[in-house]
């Protein structure tokens, strides 16, 4: 879902 | 991906690996016959390792990781992602399980009630977030608890007399792989539009500044050329 901030960091 | 971000990752990662390669260590000794010099210390003194942070961390990785199986991002994001999963979550089995390595775990100097970091990190990020959703409050509350999970570790420093090279290299590598994570978090500010992230960024410094003292002392040991000692 790209609402949310995609998280692409650890 | 950025040069910063994946320092950051391969420091992170090394860390993961000097406390496996410890462990390992401290497990081969029992094959040995005693009194192996080595093998006498390290299972005579504690291995300066709290599981009180470990615990912590392996906390840090499943609020933070939840996605890991519905958000693809990379092949090497979610490599990534199982190993700091598998190896946190194996860390805290040997240290509490383990014949021989829980031996060298010292319970009683490891005394930091880290349920009190817990607690107010879960309630931080009740109320300071990006989003109100389950996921995103567990992850906001996986950056505010990695910020503070090193402090069982480094107060466990502070009381164990002598800190063996690898314990000391561990926290190094830990702390220089969040401050490699800010000059990523800089880099992207100022290469990619709208790139703002307040609550990692504060909590990343706050970590990193965490590790000042550690830092300090480490590398004066490192220059004067001895062993590492945090006082008290």
């Amino acid at each position: 879902d790209n609402d949310e901030s995609v998280k692409d960091e650890l | 991906m950025n040069i910063f971000r994946l320092a950051g990752d391969m420091t992170h990662l090394m860390s993961v690996l000097v406390l496996l390669l410890k462990i390992h260590t401290i497990k081969s000794c029992a094959g040995k016959s005693y009194p192996c010099s080595l093998c006498f210390i390290l299972l005579e003194s504690s291995s300066g390792i709290s599981l009180k942070t470990q615990e912590l961390y392996a906390l840090v990785f499943a609020t933070r990781y939840l996605d890991i199986f519905t958000d693809f991002i990379s092949v090497y994001n979610t490599i990534m992602k199982l190993i700091f999963l598998g190896s946190s979550f194996s860390i805290v089995w040997y240290i509490r399980r383990h014949k021989i390595v829980r031996r060298s775990y010292d319970k009683d100097q490891d005394t930091f009630r880290h349920f009190f970091l817990v607690l107010p990190c879960l309630l931080l990020a009740l109320i300071i977030n990006e989003k109100f959703t389950f996921k995103e409050v567990l992850w906001t509350f996986s950056l505010y608890l990695e910020a503070v999970a090193i402090l069982p570790q480094l107060i466990l420093l502070q009381r164990t007399r002598n800190i063996d090279n690898l314990t000391g290299q561990y926290v190094f590598l830990l702390g220089a792989y969040r401050a490699l994570y800010i000059l990523n978090w800089i880099y992207r500010y100022f290469t990619e539009p709208h790139y703002v992230h307040w609550i990692t960024w504060i909590s990343g410094l706050v970590q990193t500044l965490l590790y000042a003292d550690f830092f300090y002392y480490y590398f004066s040991s490192l220059k004067n050329n001895v062993k590492l000692k945090l006082p008290a």
